[in-house]
């Protein structure tokens, strides 16, 4: 990995919470 | 060789040996991943942020996201004590996890946890220059500079008025405070690099 965010998953969990993705929240 | 991982959001600095990394690093997201979607749930919550593109927004959360947590974070670090609180609520020594080979990060987060809590600034101020941090027009990949650059503008004015209204007195207050901003860069570059290190699988 070039990119330390790449890394972490950062992305992912970034573009699943601004979509408000509720199903990824935990209860 | 035994991973490491000395932040604070971590359940502990060291795990049991027999822990594989895939496990290490499970048991760190679940911490890891709460913290990101609250640094998300508060980038919403600035006015304009939302108006912003998808791509601008995620761009800057990327590379924000380490910088808020780390304003977030500060008083985590003892700098009396020389210790760091962990989220489990156990606290260790700074010596004792440079004694588990972490170094020049952690003095660095102490140095900067040190300047500003000094500044004793109240949750409005600290939230607002948060927002400040987060919102950085001259972060890499920005797609549409002038919308982030406004917005930005736009919170320094904010913060600006409310720091000099809360200390009419101290007038280099405001200033301190943004010239965290450039110590707030080094320690995610430093950090950057720490995770280069540790690549996850």
């Amino acid at each position: 990995f070039s990119d330390p965010a790449s890394n972490l998953g950062l992305e992912d969990i970034i573009r699943k919470a601004l979509m408000g993705n509720l199903e990824e929240r935990p209860e | 060789k035994d991973i490491v991982l000395a932040c604070p959001m971590n359940m502990c600095p060291q795990d049991k040996p027999n822990k594989t990394p895939q496990e290490i690093w499970e048991d760190f997201s679940l911490s890891f991943t709460p913290a990101v979607r609250e640094v998300v749930e508060f980038a919403k919550h600035i006015p304009g942020f939302s108006a912003l593109s998808e791509n601008d927004q995620v761009t800057l959360l990327k590379a924000g996201t380490f910088e808020v947590l780390t304003v977030r974070f500060a008083s985590l670090f003892n700098v009396k004590e020389q210790t760091v609180t962990f989220i489990s609520g156990a606290t260790y020594s700074l010596e004792a996890l440079k004694g588990m080979g972490m170094g020049g990060l952690l003095d660095t987060m102490f140095e900067f946890s040190e300047k500003l809590n000094s500044l004793e600034l109240t949750a409005e101020e600290l939230g607002l220059f948060t927002a400040v941090v987060l919102v950085s027009a001259d972060r890499s990949g920005i797609e549409n500079i002038n919308s982030v650059e406004l917005l930005q503008e736009s919170l320094i004015r904010a913060l600006r008025a409310l720091v000099s209204k809360s200390n009419p007195c101290d007038v280099s207050r405001f200033t301190k405070l943004l010239l965290k901003m450039p110590d707030l860069r080094t320690l995610n570059n430093m950090h950057s690099e720490k995770l280069l290190s540790f690549r996850i699988d």
